[in-house]
């Protein structure tokens, strides 16, 4: 009977109409487009979950800190690369019409061997995100690394991509062939495709 | 075409993990 029973989801009341079996209910809400979208800065200590739609308003008012660059080829100067420890550093990039979230992170995954993981979220659904590509780029000194890729939505957010290397990774001894004065620049494309 | 120089924008390195720390 459980198989043949079909249930609603568990967002029905955010207004998602779909019904499903038992066995196939999982996998849909783990995607499911009613699901309510967390904070998508890095790191886990802000709890705020909301709409799509509150995640801006959201941003603007609990994370004032993070700063807006309007253009589709834009340079994010990371400050202090050589801070110890986990840090993050963030920004936003707004282009056509969307609005996305530039993530480096310093970890160290593996004691003793701390690397840089550069990433983009799009401030919208995993659909709108196809639409797009991002192109991170460090040059100088004669040398480039390039990493390019389909951003994230927020709804499934970067720490995935993050944890499976699934994004630009290199580790303090590449980041200083680039660096100067301590700051890096990462030049950020993004692009309709 | 002149090559645009793209903006550049600083950005400071933040500790999230931190924040929660600053807020107990």
């Amino acid at each position: 009977v459980a198989q043949t029973v079909r249930f609603p989801c568990k967002y029905a009341s955010s207004g998602c109409e779909i019904t499903l079996p038992h066995q196939e209910k999982a996998a849909h809400e783990e995607s499911c487009e009613f699901r309510p979208y967390s904070c998508p800065c890095p790191g886990a200590s802000c709890k705020w979950q909301g709409s799509l739609a509150a995640i801006l308003p959201h941003l603007m008012h609990q994370h004032k800190s993070i700063t807006t660059l309007q253009g589709e080829d834009i340079v994010f100067l990371a400050t202090a690369i050589d801070l110890p420890g986990a840090v993050d550093w963030v920004m936003m990039q707004s282009c056509f019409d969307f609005h996305f979230m530039l993530v480096l992170e310093k970890q160290e995954k593996y004691s003793g061997h701390q690397q840089f993981f550069a990433a983009v979220q799009l401030i919208g659904t995993r659909k709108q995100a196809d639409g797009f590509a991002y192109r991170l780029e460090l040059s100088g000194h004669g040398r480039r690394l390039i990493w390019e890729a389909t951003p994230r939505s927020v709804h499934e957010g970067i720490a995935m991509a993050i944890m499976n290397n699934d994004c630009l990774v290199f580790d303090t001894s590449v980041a200083q062939l680039f660096a100067e004065n301590g700051n890096l620049g990462i030049n950020v494309t993004i692009s309709k495709c | 075409r002149t090559h645009r120089m793209p903006k550049e924008i600083r950005v400071e390195p933040h500790k999230f993990a931190a924040e929660l720390i600053h807020r107990l």
